[in-house]
Formats: C-alpha cells, structure tokens, sequence
C-alpha cells in the first residue's frame, strides 16, 4: 500500500501474478497429455 | 535601563562592566595600600626622631585626610574614565555584527520557517525510504521475471521440439498426415468389402 | 584604535589622579611632619607616587595579559571597519536560545535539505528505469503466453 505514493507506485501494484501464471502452464501441459493420448490412441485405431 | 552589554561579553569573553569593576577595585587597592606603606614610613620616621611632638594618632589622621582627598578625585577621574571606555572601547556599534552571528543576518529563519524546514526534510526522507523500498520491490519483480521467463521459454521449446521430431518423421502437417491416413484406412475398409462381396 | 585609546584613557587618568594628590596637599595633609621634614616628606610623596603609577600600569598589563587585550581590540577594530559602509542596527541575540539557535541550525539543514532533494531524485530515474526493465519483461511474459496458448490451440 505504501507503494502508491511512490513514482512507480502503479506499476507496482498491477504486478501479475506470476505464480498463477506458472501454474497455468501446468494446465496447458495437462491439456497437450490428453491430446497425445488421443493421438496416440487413434493412430492405434489407425494401425 | 542598565545595559548588560552582554554582546560585548560575547566578543571579549568577559562583561566590560566586570572589567572595569577589576580595574577599580585593583586601583583602588594599591591607593590603599600606598597610603598605608605612606603612614608606616612617616610613623617609622617619627620613631628615629628624638623629642618628637608628633603623635602617631596625628599622622593617622593626616593620611586619612589625604586618602579621602584622593578617593573623591579617584572616584570622579574613573567615573570619567569608565565611561570613556565602556562606550568608545569596550563596546560594540549597533551597526555591527560578529563573524560568527553572520548566519543570523545569511538566514534570518524564524521559529516557524525553521519548523517548517525540519518537517520538509521529515518529508523528503520518509520519501526516499518509500522510493528506496519501491526500488526494491522492482528488482524483485526483475528477478521473479527471469524465473518465470526461463520457464515459459523451457515450455515453447518443447513445442518447437515436438514439431522437430514430426518433421524429423516427415510429418510436416499432422492434420493432413491424419486426414490422409483415415481417408486411406476407409478406401482399405470399402476395399476389404467389395473384395468380401466379389468372393461371395 | 581602541588598544592606543585605553591605553590613553588610563594615562590621562593617571596624569590627572597624580594632578589632583599634588605635593602640596601632601604636605598640607601632613603639614606638622612636612614643617619638621620637609625633605623627607618630599622623598616620601615622590615614592608614593612612583609606587602608585607603578602599580597601577602593573595591574593594566596584567589585565591586557589576561584577557588577551590588545589582540581583541584590534580584531573589532577590524570588524567596525569592515562594518561601516552598514548603517542600519545589525542583529543582535534575542534572549531565546531555541529563537536564535535557529539560524544557526539553518545553513546544515538547508544543505540537508539539498542532498535528499538530490538522492531522491536520482533514486526515482533509478526506479524509473528498473520500472522499465518490469513492463518490458512483463510484456515478453505476455507474448510467451500467447505463443505457447497458439501451440496448444494448434495442437488441439
């Protein structure tokens, strides 16, 4: 709170959150396991 | 009314009144102790005359005369005199000022303006404690960035690597490499049946 | 000068003390003695006036000594001279410490006063670039997720 009165007191408060943003990433990589496994699973049927 | 001449006092280190009182009574002392040398040398010389009519009561009493004689002038003469110094050697002007109150006259600060200063430079400091802390907080945000930046890269790289290998495989696009192989596994399928059907 | 004029003023009042304790109201004090000895009486004043100047110059030095006399005299001779061309009533202390402290305090606080002014700034052109650095990182962490969002969309 006391950034505020700072110069760059915005830019400190709209700081992202980057732990959120990692853990996205963790969905994303979930994501991409479930399309592997259908890939895998159709070139299976495929075979 | 009387003045303390205490910027004087200030200069020399000493009041000129206490000066002047040193000097008075220091002179006073000495007519008094010359005069009382002056009555035992007369008395002494009185003692060595023979058949003298002179009484040593005689000779007090003319040594006091001539010391009251004295007094009365000595008490006029460094009236004046007092007074010639305190004002013309002892004092300080009124137009002037000593060196080391020039900062009187370079900043004439009242109480109010001083107070004011004071709180200004409260201010400035709590505002660079505030900046300083800023200043950390950034470089903190710096470094959380290049954590994070290095792991979001890790994550593209292994999308740029995925679509090595299936190049590497000479896939160069999976939706069309995917299309073609159920297209292919349908004409197998409807072949698999006319060859059933023809044999039947 | 003021050391040349005290040391006439004791002079003139010396002279005149010496003036006034003339022989001849010696011997008139000490008329009996004066009738019987008269050159006795003369030699005993002549002392008594020597010992007295003597001692008096005696104490002046002393005092001069002491107090460093001569040195200060010519020292404000020396501010009154430069303080001439300065006719209004110079500054003089008010009584109350705390009121003329102040002015003294002034010139460190104004010179403090300065140096934060100083530091502040150059720790906010610190800060401003450093903020700088933050959204230009902030910003490539944005296209990162975006590219990795398409590869994801494309894969999907």
């Amino acid at each position: 709170g006391d950034y505020l009165q700072t110069s760059q007191g915005q830019i400190i408060s709209s700081k992202p959150n980057y732990q959120q943003i990692l853990e996205q990433q963790g969905e994303v990589l979930s994501c991409m396991e479930l399309v592997f496994n259908e890939l895998q699973q159709t070139v299976k049927l495929l075979q | 009314s009387v003045n303390p001449m205490v910027y004087e006092a200030q200069f020399f280190g000493f009041t000129p009144q206490t000066c002047m009182l040193r000097v008075y009574i220091a002179f006073q002392d000495y007519l008094f102790e010359t005069m009382q040398v002056v009555d035992s040398v007369i008395l002494k010389k009185l003692d060595a005359i023979p058949n003298c009519k002179i009484s040593p009561s005689e000779i007090r009493k003319s040594t006091e005369k001539f010391l009251l004689f004295m007094k009365e002038h000595f008490e006029k003469l460094f009236g004046k005199m007092e007074e010639v110094l305190l004002q013309l050697v002892l004092n300080i002007p009124k137009n002037v000022l000593l060196p080391e109150d020039k900062v009187q006259e370079q900043y004439p600060y009242s109480k109010e303006q001083l107070q004011a200063l004071q709180e200004e430079i409260q201010q400035l400091q709590q505002q660079y404690r505030a900046e300083a802390a800023a200043g950390q907080a950034l470089r903190a945000e710096l470094e959380e960035q290049k954590a994070v930046q290095a792991e979001l890269e890790k994550i593209l790289q292994w999308f740029d690597g995925l679509d090595n290998i299936c190049r590497e495989h000479g896939i160069s696009n999976f939706k069309e490499s995917f299309a073609f192989l159920t297209q292919n596994s349908k004409k197998l399928q409807e072949l698999l049946k006319d060859v059933e059907v023809k044999s039947k | 000068g003021r050391a040349q004029l005290f040391d006439t003023v004791v002079d003139t009042f010396l002279q005149k003390l010496v003036a006034a304790g003339s022989y001849q109201r010696f011997a008139s004090c000490y008329r009996r003695f004066y009738k019987l000895q008269p050159e006795l009486t003369r030699g005993i004043y002549e002392q008594f006036i020597s010992q007295l100047q003597a001692s008096i110059k005696e104490e002046i030095q002393e005092i001069k000594q002491e107090g460093n006399l001569e040195m200060l005299f010519n020292s404000l001779d020396k501010i009154v001279e430069e303080a001439k061309t300065q006719e209004e009533p110079a500054w003089r202390p008010s009584g109350v410490p705390e009121e003329d402290a102040g002015s003294a305090l002034a010139p460190y606080l104004l010179k403090h006063r300065a140096y934060l002014q100083r530091i502040l700034r150059e720790k906010q052109e610190e800060n401003r670039q450093a903020a700088e650095a933050v959204l230009a990182g902030r910003g490539r962490i944005t296209e990162l997720q975006q590219l990795i969002a398409a590869h994801q969309q494309a894969w999907q």
